[in-house]
Protein backbone atom coordinates (compact mmCIF):
# COMPACT_ATOMS: atom_id res chain seq x y z
CA UNK A 1 0.00 0.00 0.00
CA UNK A 2 2.55 2.35 0.61
CA UNK A 3 4.14 2.26 -2.59
CA UNK A 4 0.38 2.63 -4.00
CA UNK A 5 0.45 5.49 -2.35
CA UNK A 6 3.70 6.74 -3.32
CA UNK A 7 2.56 6.35 -6.48
CA UNK A 8 -0.12 8.00 -6.72
CA UNK A 9 1.49 10.66 -5.03
CA UNK A 10 3.86 11.20 -7.98
CA UNK A 11 1.24 10.54 -10.39
CA UNK A 12 -1.15 13.24 -9.42
CA UNK A 13 1.15 15.62 -9.36
CA UNK A 14 2.76 14.73 -12.43
CA UNK A 15 -1.07 15.68 -13.94
CA UNK A 16 -0.23 18.85 -12.47
CA UNK A 17 -3.01 19.23 -9.69
CA UNK A 18 -0.77 19.49 -6.94
CA UNK A 19 2.32 21.41 -7.35
CA UNK A 20 5.05 20.89 -5.12
CA UNK A 21 8.52 22.62 -4.34
CA UNK A 22 11.29 21.32 -6.03
CA UNK A 23 10.05 17.95 -6.41
CA UNK A 24 9.11 17.52 -3.14
CA UNK A 25 6.16 14.24 -2.68
CA UNK A 26 3.05 14.89 -1.31
CA UNK A 27 0.23 12.68 0.33
CA UNK A 28 -2.79 12.25 -1.99
CA UNK A 29 -5.73 12.37 0.46
CA UNK A 30 -6.96 14.85 2.93
CA UNK A 31 -7.19 12.99 6.38
CA UNK A 32 -4.13 11.39 7.12
CA UNK A 33 -3.92 8.63 10.20
CA UNK A 34 -1.19 9.26 12.79
CA UNK A 35 -0.29 7.21 15.92
CA UNK A 36 2.50 7.32 18.95
CA UNK A 37 3.97 3.59 18.75
CA UNK A 38 3.95 1.48 21.95
CA UNK A 39 7.14 0.85 21.67
CA UNK A 40 8.45 4.11 21.40
CA UNK A 41 7.34 6.14 24.45
CA UNK A 42 9.44 8.45 25.58
CA UNK A 43 10.80 8.21 28.93
CA UNK A 44 10.84 11.88 30.08
CA UNK A 45 7.45 12.66 29.69
CA UNK A 46 3.71 11.31 30.51
CA UNK A 47 2.59 9.53 27.72
CA UNK A 48 -0.45 12.11 27.94
CA UNK A 49 1.55 14.96 27.56
CA UNK A 50 3.26 13.27 24.75
CA UNK A 51 0.14 12.74 22.80
CA UNK A 52 -1.30 16.15 23.61
CA UNK A 53 1.48 17.77 21.99
CA UNK A 54 1.83 15.34 19.30
CA UNK A 55 -2.16 16.45 18.65
CA UNK A 56 -1.35 20.19 19.00
CA UNK A 57 1.27 19.85 16.25
CA UNK A 58 -0.87 18.15 13.89
CA UNK A 59 -3.54 20.38 14.79
CA UNK A 60 -1.06 23.59 13.60
CA UNK A 61 -0.84 22.39 10.47
CA UNK A 62 -4.54 21.43 9.54
CA UNK A 63 -4.77 24.90 10.74
CA UNK A 64 -2.88 26.51 7.42
CA UNK A 65 -3.99 23.57 4.66
CA UNK A 66 -6.85 21.14 3.77
CA UNK A 67 -5.46 18.27 5.65
CA UNK A 68 -6.97 16.37 8.56
CA UNK A 69 -5.30 14.60 10.80
CA UNK A 70 -6.48 11.87 13.26
CA UNK A 71 -4.96 10.03 16.09
CA UNK A 72 -5.89 6.22 15.32
CA UNK A 73 -4.60 3.80 18.15
CA UNK A 74 -6.48 0.88 16.53
CA UNK A 75 -6.40 -0.04 13.19
CA UNK A 76 -3.44 -1.96 11.92
CA UNK A 77 -0.12 -0.61 11.64
CA UNK A 78 -0.59 -1.01 7.67
CA UNK A 79 -3.39 1.76 7.93
CA UNK A 80 -1.47 4.21 9.47
CA UNK A 81 -0.02 7.04 7.44
CA UNK A 82 2.33 8.85 10.02
CA UNK A 83 4.40 6.78 12.82
CA UNK A 84 5.84 8.67 15.81
CA UNK A 85 8.28 7.13 18.28
CA UNK A 86 11.20 8.08 20.63
CA UNK A 87 14.43 6.09 20.45
CA UNK A 88 17.91 6.63 21.72
CA UNK A 89 20.94 5.46 19.40
CA UNK A 90 19.83 2.58 17.39
CA UNK A 91 15.99 2.74 17.41
CA UNK A 92 13.20 1.82 15.88
CA UNK A 93 14.87 -0.56 12.65
CA UNK A 94 16.06 3.23 11.70
CA UNK A 95 18.81 3.38 9.33
CA UNK A 96 20.01 6.50 11.01
CA UNK A 97 21.40 6.11 13.95
CA UNK A 98 20.66 8.97 16.83
CA UNK A 99 23.96 10.51 18.07
CA UNK A 100 22.95 10.63 21.99
CA UNK A 101 22.75 14.22 23.40
CA UNK A 102 23.04 17.48 21.59
CA UNK A 103 23.17 17.94 18.17
CA UNK A 104 20.06 15.72 16.08
CA UNK A 105 17.00 15.51 17.95
CA UNK A 106 15.18 13.85 15.71
CA UNK A 107 14.33 13.44 11.75
CA UNK A 108 11.42 12.01 10.07
CA UNK A 109 10.95 10.33 6.58
CA UNK A 110 8.80 11.67 3.85
CA UNK A 111 4.98 10.06 3.82
CA UNK A 112 5.61 8.52 6.79
CA UNK A 113 8.24 8.23 10.15
CA UNK A 114 9.28 10.47 12.65
CA UNK A 115 11.66 9.80 15.05
CA UNK A 116 12.59 11.52 18.20
CA UNK A 117 15.97 11.44 20.07
CA UNK A 118 15.13 10.30 23.67
CA UNK A 119 18.87 11.29 24.94
CA UNK A 120 17.48 15.18 24.52
CA UNK A 121 15.57 17.12 27.17
CA UNK A 122 12.50 17.67 25.33
CA UNK A 123 9.68 19.41 27.46
CA UNK A 124 6.10 20.41 26.85
CA UNK A 125 5.04 23.79 25.74
CA UNK A 126 4.44 25.06 29.26
CA UNK A 127 8.23 24.74 29.87
CA UNK A 128 10.84 27.09 28.45
CA UNK A 129 13.63 24.71 29.63
CA UNK A 130 14.92 22.23 27.13
CA UNK A 131 13.80 21.57 23.69
CA UNK A 132 10.42 22.24 23.17
CA UNK A 133 8.65 18.76 21.71
CA UNK A 134 5.68 20.62 19.96
CA UNK A 135 8.25 22.40 18.35
CA UNK A 136 10.22 19.63 16.96
CA UNK A 137 7.08 17.88 16.02
CA UNK A 138 5.99 20.50 14.03
CA UNK A 139 8.48 21.09 11.94
CA UNK A 140 9.01 16.93 11.56
CA UNK A 141 5.53 16.71 10.54
CA UNK A 142 6.74 19.77 7.76
CA UNK A 143 8.94 17.00 6.46
CA UNK A 144 6.42 14.16 6.62
CA UNK A 145 4.21 16.22 4.59
CA UNK A 146 6.73 17.21 1.73
CA UNK A 147 8.55 20.53 2.60
CA UNK A 148 12.32 20.77 3.25
CA UNK A 149 14.78 22.22 5.10
CA UNK A 150 13.81 26.31 4.61
CA UNK A 151 16.92 28.64 5.80
CA UNK A 152 14.43 31.43 6.05
CA UNK A 153 14.60 33.46 9.56
CA UNK A 154 10.85 32.45 11.53
CA UNK A 155 10.24 29.55 9.12
CA UNK A 156 9.86 26.38 11.21
CA UNK A 157 11.50 24.29 9.03
CA UNK A 158 14.55 25.88 9.41
CA UNK A 159 17.35 22.96 10.23
CA UNK A 160 18.83 24.39 13.14
CA UNK A 161 17.09 24.52 16.67
CA UNK A 162 15.95 27.70 17.74
CA UNK A 163 14.94 28.24 21.12
CA UNK A 164 11.12 30.12 21.17
CA UNK A 165 10.49 32.90 24.33
CA UNK A 166 6.95 32.67 23.31
CA UNK A 167 4.38 30.30 21.46
CA UNK A 168 5.24 29.69 17.70
CA UNK A 169 2.96 29.79 14.91
CA UNK A 170 3.34 28.58 11.48
CA UNK A 171 3.95 32.24 9.87
CA UNK A 172 2.94 33.27 6.06
CA UNK A 173 5.29 31.33 4.10
CA UNK A 174 5.29 28.54 5.28
CA UNK A 175 1.04 28.45 4.89
CA UNK A 176 1.98 29.26 0.99
CA UNK A 177 4.96 26.45 1.17
CA UNK A 178 1.90 23.67 2.30
CA UNK A 179 -0.21 25.28 0.30
CA UNK A 180 1.89 24.92 -2.57
CA UNK A 181 1.58 21.18 -2.03
CA UNK A 182 -1.81 20.46 -1.03
CA UNK A 183 -4.03 23.56 -2.32
CA UNK A 184 -5.92 26.48 -0.13
CA UNK A 185 -8.41 25.86 2.10
CA UNK A 186 -12.01 26.37 0.94
CA UNK A 187 -15.60 25.61 1.35
CA UNK A 188 -18.86 27.18 2.08
CA UNK A 189 -19.69 28.85 5.24
CA UNK A 190 -22.90 29.16 7.34
CA UNK A 191 -23.30 32.91 8.08
CA UNK A 192 -20.06 35.73 8.49
CA UNK A 193 -20.12 38.81 9.80
CA UNK A 194 -18.70 41.80 11.79
CA UNK A 195 -19.49 41.78 15.25
CA UNK A 196 -19.44 45.22 17.07
CA UNK A 197 -19.46 46.35 20.46
CA UNK A 198 -18.54 49.13 22.43
CA UNK A 199 -16.10 49.50 25.36
CA UNK A 200 -14.52 51.88 27.63
CA UNK A 201 -11.38 52.45 27.88
CA UNK A 202 -9.57 53.15 31.11
CA UNK A 203 -10.39 57.33 30.54
CA UNK A 204 -14.18 56.03 29.99
CA UNK A 205 -14.05 57.22 26.43
CA UNK A 206 -16.76 54.85 24.45
CA UNK A 207 -14.57 53.24 21.66
CA UNK A 208 -16.24 50.91 19.30
CA UNK A 209 -14.39 47.53 18.47
CA UNK A 210 -15.29 45.10 15.40
CA UNK A 211 -13.93 41.49 14.51
CA UNK A 212 -15.07 39.53 11.58
CA UNK A 213 -16.35 35.76 12.53
CA UNK A 214 -16.61 33.03 9.89
CA UNK A 215 -19.20 30.16 10.87
CA UNK A 216 -18.96 26.69 9.52
CA UNK A 217 -21.21 24.15 10.83
CA UNK A 218 -20.83 23.90 14.44
CA UNK A 219 -17.37 26.02 14.95
CA UNK A 220 -16.43 29.50 13.77
CA UNK A 221 -13.16 31.65 13.46
CA UNK A 222 -12.15 34.83 14.26
CA UNK A 223 -10.40 36.61 10.95
CA UNK A 224 -7.51 39.05 12.04
CA UNK A 225 -7.98 41.36 8.70
CA UNK A 226 -5.06 43.01 10.35
CA UNK A 227 -2.70 40.04 9.92
CA UNK A 228 -4.59 38.12 7.12
CA UNK A 229 -5.29 35.54 9.01
CA UNK A 230 -7.69 33.72 11.19
CA UNK A 231 -6.88 34.38 15.01
CA UNK A 232 -4.19 31.42 16.14
CA UNK A 233 -5.99 28.26 17.68
CA UNK A 234 -9.10 28.76 15.57
CA UNK A 235 -11.27 27.03 14.79
CA UNK A 236 -13.23 26.75 18.20
CA UNK A 237 -16.68 25.19 18.77
CA UNK A 238 -19.14 27.88 18.59
CA UNK A 239 -20.65 26.50 22.09
CA UNK A 240 -17.36 27.59 23.23
CA UNK A 241 -17.36 31.17 21.96
CA UNK A 242 -20.77 32.16 21.48
CA UNK A 243 -23.52 32.23 24.85
CA UNK A 244 -26.93 30.79 24.31
CA UNK A 245 -27.50 30.35 20.67
CA UNK A 246 -28.10 27.32 18.67
CA UNK A 247 -24.32 25.21 18.90
CA UNK A 248 -24.51 24.89 15.09
CA UNK A 249 -26.23 25.85 12.03
CA UNK A 250 -26.88 29.25 12.09
CA UNK A 251 -28.62 30.89 9.07
CA UNK A 252 -27.74 34.60 9.77
CA UNK A 253 -26.66 37.22 11.42
CA UNK A 254 -28.22 40.68 11.59
CA UNK A 255 -26.87 43.60 13.41
CA UNK A 256 -29.19 46.39 13.42
CA UNK A 257 -27.75 49.57 13.98
CA UNK A 258 -29.44 53.33 13.74
CA UNK A 259 -29.80 56.38 16.04
CA UNK A 260 -32.70 54.18 17.91
CA UNK A 261 -32.04 50.87 17.69
CA UNK A 262 -28.59 48.98 18.39
CA UNK A 263 -29.56 45.13 17.92
CA UNK A 264 -28.12 42.37 17.47
CA UNK A 265 -29.27 38.90 15.93
CA UNK A 266 -28.69 35.27 15.19
CA UNK A 267 -31.30 33.51 12.84
CA UNK A 268 -31.56 29.93 12.36
CA UNK A 269 -34.62 27.72 11.10
CA UNK A 270 -37.87 29.55 12.20
CA UNK A 271 -36.59 31.21 14.91
CA UNK A 272 -34.30 34.23 16.04
CA UNK A 273 -32.72 35.29 18.78
CA UNK A 274 -31.19 38.39 20.50
CA UNK A 275 -27.29 38.90 21.27
CA UNK A 276 -26.58 41.07 24.02
CA UNK A 277 -23.17 42.27 22.91
CA UNK A 278 -21.90 43.53 26.29
CA UNK A 279 -22.69 40.50 28.24
CA UNK A 280 -21.57 38.31 25.39
CA UNK A 281 -24.78 35.80 25.89
CA UNK A 282 -28.03 35.88 24.20
CA UNK A 283 -31.35 37.53 25.82
CA UNK A 284 -33.88 35.55 27.18
CA UNK A 285 -36.09 38.72 27.65
CA UNK A 286 -34.98 41.87 26.48
CA UNK A 287 -35.68 45.60 27.74
CA UNK A 288 -39.11 45.58 25.66
CA UNK A 289 -40.10 42.04 27.29
CA UNK A 290 -40.19 40.50 24.16
CA UNK A 291 -39.21 36.51 25.25
CA UNK A 292 -36.13 34.69 23.29
CA UNK A 293 -35.93 32.54 20.81
CA UNK A 294 -38.84 33.89 18.85
CA UNK A 295 -40.55 33.08 15.50
CA UNK A 296 -39.16 35.08 12.80
CA UNK A 297 -42.75 35.90 11.91
CA UNK A 298 -43.44 37.30 14.95
CA UNK A 299 -40.44 39.47 14.93
CA UNK A 300 -39.97 40.37 11.03
CA UNK A 301 -43.78 40.19 9.78
CA UNK A 302 -44.40 39.12 6.41
CA UNK A 303 -40.77 37.28 6.65
CA UNK A 304 -40.65 33.86 5.63
CA UNK A 305 -38.56 31.35 7.40
CA UNK A 306 -36.18 29.57 7.27
CA UNK A 307 -33.72 31.72 5.59
CA UNK A 308 -30.33 31.59 3.58
CA UNK A 309 -29.23 34.38 5.09
CA UNK A 310 -29.87 38.19 5.85
CA UNK A 311 -27.80 41.53 6.45
CA UNK A 312 -28.64 44.85 7.56
CA UNK A 313 -27.83 47.89 4.94
CA UNK A 314 -27.17 51.12 6.45
CA UNK A 315 -27.63 52.98 3.53
CA UNK A 316 -31.60 52.61 3.42
CA UNK A 317 -32.09 50.83 7.34
CA UNK A 318 -33.32 47.55 5.51
CA UNK A 319 -32.68 44.11 6.71
CA UNK A 320 -32.35 42.16 3.31
CA UNK A 321 -33.31 38.50 4.06
CA UNK A 322 -32.71 35.80 1.30
CA UNK A 323 -34.36 32.71 0.89
CA UNK A 324 -33.77 30.33 -2.85
CA UNK A 325 -33.83 32.83 -5.84
CA UNK A 326 -36.18 35.76 -3.83
CA UNK A 327 -34.88 38.73 -1.21
CA UNK A 328 -37.41 40.11 0.89
CA UNK A 329 -37.30 43.95 2.22
CA UNK A 330 -38.08 44.88 6.10
CA UNK A 331 -37.43 48.39 6.75
CA UNK A 332 -36.46 48.78 10.36
CA UNK A 333 -38.05 51.85 11.53
CA UNK A 334 -41.50 51.02 10.20
CA UNK A 335 -41.07 48.01 11.62
CA UNK A 336 -43.07 45.77 8.13
CA UNK A 337 -41.24 44.41 5.46
CA UNK A 338 -41.17 46.91 2.40
CA UNK A 339 -43.84 46.84 -0.76
CA UNK A 340 -42.45 45.83 -3.74
CA UNK A 341 -40.52 42.90 -2.13
CA UNK A 342 -40.26 39.98 -2.46
CA UNK A 343 -38.00 40.44 -6.03
CA UNK A 344 -35.81 38.35 -7.56
CA UNK A 345 -32.40 38.27 -6.37
CA UNK A 346 -30.67 38.88 -9.71
CA UNK A 347 -32.80 41.71 -10.15
CA UNK A 348 -32.35 43.59 -6.72
CA UNK A 349 -28.67 42.81 -7.06
CA UNK A 350 -28.29 42.64 -10.82
CA UNK A 351 -25.10 41.11 -12.02
CA UNK A 352 -22.78 43.35 -13.95
CA UNK A 353 -20.93 40.70 -15.68
CA UNK A 354 -24.27 38.80 -17.12
CA UNK A 355 -24.31 35.13 -15.83
CA UNK A 356 -22.18 36.41 -12.99
CA UNK A 357 -24.73 35.92 -10.25
CA UNK A 358 -25.23 33.72 -7.28
CA UNK A 359 -28.72 33.09 -8.78
CA UNK A 360 -30.20 31.71 -5.20
CA UNK A 361 -29.70 30.13 -2.39
CA UNK A 362 -26.93 32.45 -0.74
CA UNK A 363 -24.79 31.07 1.93
CA UNK A 364 -24.18 34.17 3.85
CA UNK A 365 -24.42 38.40 3.03
CA UNK A 366 -22.61 40.63 5.08
CA UNK A 367 -21.37 44.48 5.42
CA UNK A 368 -17.75 44.63 6.25
CA UNK A 369 -16.23 47.25 7.71
CA UNK A 370 -13.01 46.57 6.60
CA UNK A 371 -13.81 46.76 3.20
CA UNK A 372 -16.95 48.88 3.34
CA UNK A 373 -18.55 47.09 1.52
CA UNK A 374 -20.86 44.08 1.17
CA UNK A 375 -20.02 40.60 0.22
CA UNK A 376 -22.53 37.55 -0.76
CA UNK A 377 -21.07 34.29 -0.09
CA UNK A 378 -22.40 30.55 -2.14
CA UNK A 379 -20.11 27.84 -2.19
CA UNK A 380 -16.16 28.75 -2.32
CA UNK A 381 -17.14 32.22 -4.26
CA UNK A 382 -18.08 35.40 -3.07
CA UNK A 383 -19.64 38.42 -4.74
CA UNK A 384 -19.38 42.15 -3.98
CA UNK A 385 -21.72 44.57 -4.16
CA UNK A 386 -21.28 48.04 -5.68
CA UNK A 387 -20.43 50.52 -3.38
CA UNK A 388 -20.20 54.48 -3.56
CA UNK A 389 -16.84 54.58 -4.46
CA UNK A 390 -17.00 51.67 -6.91
CA UNK A 391 -19.49 54.38 -8.17
CA UNK A 392 -17.13 56.99 -8.48
CA UNK A 393 -14.44 55.09 -10.32
CA UNK A 394 -17.08 54.12 -12.57
CA UNK A 395 -20.41 55.60 -13.35
CA UNK A 396 -21.87 52.98 -15.64
CA UNK A 397 -22.54 50.83 -12.65
CA UNK A 398 -25.68 50.03 -11.56
CA UNK A 399 -26.76 50.90 -7.94
CA UNK A 400 -26.46 47.25 -5.62
CA UNK A 401 -25.08 45.48 -8.62
CA UNK A 402 -22.64 42.37 -8.24
CA UNK A 403 -18.91 42.82 -9.07
CA UNK A 404 -18.07 39.56 -11.27
CA UNK A 405 -17.02 36.96 -8.50
CA UNK A 406 -13.74 35.81 -6.33
CA UNK A 407 -12.79 33.09 -4.31
CA UNK A 408 -13.10 33.12 -1.35
CA UNK A 409 -9.78 32.02 0.11
CA UNK A 410 -8.16 34.46 -2.40
CA UNK A 411 -8.70 37.40 0.15
CA UNK A 412 -9.36 36.17 3.32
CA UNK A 413 -6.78 33.92 3.97
CA UNK A 414 -5.94 30.11 5.54
CA UNK A 415 -9.60 29.03 7.05
CA UNK A 416 -9.21 25.87 7.36
CA UNK A 417 -11.02 23.42 9.39
CA UNK A 418 -9.47 20.73 11.73
CA UNK A 419 -10.34 17.64 12.56
CA UNK A 420 -13.31 16.68 15.00
CA UNK A 421 -11.26 15.12 17.48
CA UNK A 422 -9.12 18.32 17.84
CA UNK A 423 -11.74 20.72 17.65
CA UNK A 424 -12.07 21.32 21.69
CA UNK A 425 -8.32 21.56 22.15
CA UNK B 1 11.81 13.17 35.45
CA UNK B 2 13.93 10.41 34.47
CA UNK B 3 13.93 7.57 37.08
CA UNK B 4 16.73 7.56 39.31
CA UNK B 5 17.87 3.64 41.41
CA UNK B 6 21.26 5.14 43.13
CA UNK B 7 20.67 7.65 45.55
CA UNK B 8 23.48 9.79 44.11
CA UNK B 9 21.50 9.92 40.45
CA UNK B 10 24.45 8.93 38.91
CA UNK B 11 22.64 6.01 37.44
CA UNK B 12 20.70 9.04 35.30
CA UNK B 13 24.00 10.41 34.62
CA UNK B 14 24.48 10.02 30.29
CA UNK B 15 27.59 8.01 29.77
CA UNK B 16 29.75 9.70 27.07
CA UNK B 17 28.70 7.53 24.37
CA UNK B 18 24.70 8.95 24.81
CA UNK B 19 26.32 12.18 23.98
CA UNK B 20 26.61 13.50 20.46
CA UNK B 21 29.98 14.05 18.99
CA UNK B 22 31.18 17.45 18.99
CA UNK B 23 32.45 19.17 16.01
CA UNK B 24 35.72 20.17 16.97
CA UNK B 25 37.90 19.86 13.77
CA UNK B 26 38.35 19.20 10.02
CA UNK B 27 37.46 15.79 10.27
CA UNK B 28 34.18 15.77 12.06
CA UNK B 29 33.00 19.06 10.59
CA UNK B 30 33.71 16.97 6.86
CA UNK B 31 31.59 13.89 8.08
CA UNK B 32 28.90 16.80 8.84
CA UNK B 33 28.83 18.05 5.80
CA UNK B 34 28.53 14.96 4.15
CA UNK B 35 26.22 13.37 6.38
CA UNK B 36 23.99 16.54 5.79
CA UNK B 37 24.08 16.53 2.15
CA UNK B 38 26.27 19.57 1.49
CA UNK B 39 28.62 17.37 -0.33
CA UNK B 40 26.77 15.37 -2.77
CA UNK B 41 22.50 15.06 -2.28
CA UNK B 42 21.60 12.22 0.64
CA UNK B 43 19.18 10.13 -1.19
CA UNK B 44 16.95 9.85 2.62
CA UNK B 45 13.61 8.38 1.54
CA UNK B 46 14.41 5.91 -0.61
CA UNK B 47 17.35 4.24 2.05
CA UNK B 48 14.84 4.18 4.69
CA UNK B 49 12.13 2.43 2.23
CA UNK B 50 14.36 -0.15 1.51
CA UNK B 51 15.36 -0.85 5.16
CA UNK B 52 12.11 -1.14 6.03
CA UNK B 53 11.48 -4.15 2.71
CA UNK B 54 14.47 -5.61 3.85
CA UNK B 55 14.03 -5.65 7.52
CA UNK B 56 10.62 -7.29 6.76
CA UNK B 57 11.77 -10.02 5.45
CA UNK B 58 11.78 -12.83 8.16
CA UNK B 59 13.55 -15.48 7.04
CA UNK B 60 16.49 -13.42 7.21
CA UNK B 61 19.07 -14.52 10.21
CA UNK B 62 18.90 -11.52 12.29
CA UNK B 63 23.21 -11.09 11.64
CA UNK B 64 22.33 -10.35 8.22
CA UNK B 65 19.53 -7.84 9.02
CA UNK B 66 22.58 -6.30 11.22
CA UNK B 67 24.95 -6.35 8.90
CA UNK B 68 21.98 -4.78 6.51
CA UNK B 69 22.00 -2.07 8.70
CA UNK B 70 25.48 -1.35 9.39
CA UNK B 71 25.65 -0.85 5.26
CA UNK B 72 22.64 1.52 5.50
CA UNK B 73 24.50 3.94 7.66
CA UNK B 74 25.39 7.24 5.93
CA UNK B 75 28.21 8.10 7.86
CA UNK B 76 29.94 5.41 5.53
CA UNK B 77 29.56 7.98 3.11
CA UNK B 78 33.15 9.13 3.17
CA UNK B 79 35.03 8.91 -0.05
CA UNK B 80 38.01 6.66 1.42
CA UNK B 81 40.32 9.33 1.30
CA UNK B 82 42.49 9.49 4.44
CA UNK B 83 41.98 12.23 6.67
CA UNK B 84 45.13 12.83 8.33
CA UNK B 85 45.95 16.15 6.05
CA UNK B 86 42.98 18.78 6.57
CA UNK B 87 40.27 17.51 4.20
CA UNK B 88 38.25 20.84 3.90
CA UNK B 89 41.44 21.84 2.25
CA UNK B 90 39.79 19.49 -0.52
CA UNK B 91 37.83 21.80 -3.77
CA UNK B 92 34.62 20.19 -3.28
CA UNK B 93 34.87 20.54 1.02
CA UNK B 94 35.84 23.84 0.46
CA UNK B 95 32.58 24.72 -1.58
CA UNK B 96 30.43 22.80 0.52
CA UNK B 97 31.59 24.70 3.87
CA UNK B 98 30.84 27.88 1.78
CA UNK B 99 27.93 26.64 1.00
CA UNK B 100 26.96 25.44 4.43
CA UNK B 101 28.27 29.18 6.10
CA UNK B 102 26.07 30.77 3.01
CA UNK B 103 22.86 28.82 3.95
CA UNK B 104 23.51 29.90 7.88
CA UNK B 105 23.90 33.20 7.25
CA UNK B 106 27.75 33.23 8.83
CA UNK B 107 30.52 35.15 7.08
CA UNK B 108 31.03 33.07 3.76
CA UNK B 109 34.86 32.21 4.93
CA UNK B 110 35.46 28.87 3.81
CA UNK B 111 37.45 28.15 6.99
CA UNK B 112 36.10 26.13 10.15
CA UNK B 113 36.14 29.54 12.36
CA UNK B 114 34.41 29.43 15.64
CA UNK B 115 31.32 30.75 14.49
CA UNK B 116 30.83 27.76 11.95
CA UNK B 117 31.45 25.11 14.57
CA UNK B 118 29.27 26.45 16.83
CA UNK B 119 26.21 26.21 14.14
CA UNK B 120 27.11 23.33 13.62
CA UNK B 121 26.76 21.92 16.90
CA UNK B 122 23.32 23.39 17.68
CA UNK B 123 20.49 20.85 18.04
CA UNK B 124 19.53 20.14 14.40
CA UNK B 125 17.25 18.28 12.40
CA UNK B 126 18.51 15.30 11.88
CA UNK B 127 16.97 15.28 7.91
CA UNK B 128 19.97 16.23 5.28
CA UNK B 129 19.77 19.50 4.19
CA UNK B 130 19.53 18.35 0.43
CA UNK B 131 20.94 20.58 -2.77
CA UNK B 132 17.16 21.19 -3.84
CA UNK B 133 16.59 23.18 -0.55
CA UNK B 134 19.63 25.67 -0.69
CA UNK B 135 17.76 26.12 -4.26
CA UNK B 136 14.77 27.18 -1.84
CA UNK B 137 16.52 29.82 0.11
CA UNK B 138 16.50 31.74 -3.61
CA UNK B 139 13.07 31.02 -4.30
CA UNK B 140 11.57 32.10 -0.53
CA UNK B 141 13.32 35.11 -1.28
CA UNK B 142 11.41 36.09 -4.07
CA UNK B 143 8.05 35.15 -2.21
CA UNK B 144 8.59 37.00 0.39
CA UNK B 145 8.63 40.12 -2.23
CA UNK B 146 5.02 39.62 -3.18
CA UNK B 147 4.20 39.02 0.25
CA UNK B 148 5.19 42.97 1.10
CA UNK B 149 3.03 43.79 -1.87
CA UNK B 150 0.16 42.04 -0.04
CA UNK B 151 1.14 43.75 3.59
CA UNK B 152 0.75 46.79 2.05
CA UNK B 153 -2.21 46.47 0.19
CA UNK B 154 -3.65 45.39 3.46
CA UNK B 155 -2.18 47.89 5.65
CA UNK B 156 -3.29 50.48 3.14
CA UNK B 157 -7.18 48.98 3.78
CA UNK B 158 -6.94 48.52 7.82
CA UNK B 159 -5.83 52.38 7.30
CA UNK B 160 -9.19 53.03 5.84
CA UNK B 161 -11.77 50.85 8.32
CA UNK B 162 -11.74 53.70 11.31
CA UNK B 163 -12.39 50.96 13.86
CA UNK B 164 -9.71 48.84 15.96
CA UNK B 165 -10.01 45.36 15.94
CA UNK B 166 -8.99 44.03 19.17
CA UNK B 167 -7.68 40.32 19.49
CA UNK B 168 -6.08 37.45 21.61
CA UNK B 169 -2.63 37.48 20.15
CA UNK B 170 -1.51 34.25 21.98
CA UNK B 171 -2.88 30.56 21.16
Amino acid sequence: SLEMLLFRGRKKRSEGDTPSISGQMAFSKTVLKWRLIGEGYSSQLSIDDQRYVFRLAFRMWSEVSPLLFEEDNTSPLSMIDIRLGFGTGRHLGCAQTFDGAGREFAHAWQLGDIHFDDDEHFTAPSNDNGISLLKVAVHEIGHVLGLPHIYRTGSIMQPSYIPQNSGFEIDWLDRKSVQELYGKCAGPFNAVFDWVRKERTVYGEVVVRFNTYFFRKNWYWLYENRNNRTRYGDPIAIQVGWHGIPSDGIDAFVHVWTWRIDATYFFKGTQYWRYDSDSDQAYAEDSEGNKYPRLISEGFPGIPSPINTAFYDRRDYRVYFFKDSLVYAFDVNKNQKVNGFPQLITDAFPAVIPNDHPISNLDAAFFSYSYNSIFFFKGTYFWKVVNDRDKQLNSSLAYNSLLPRQNIGDQWFDICNVHSSVLRM
Amino acid sequence: EKLFHSRDHSDIELPTSHRAEVIVDEVTAKQFLEKYGFTNPVKWDEKHYEQEESFIDANRAPKDILSLIQEGTFASRSSGESDAENPLQKPQYMKALKEFQKAYNLPITGVLDDATKAVMNKPRCGVPDKKADLNNTIDNTTTSITNETLDNRTAQVERQASYSAGTRQKR
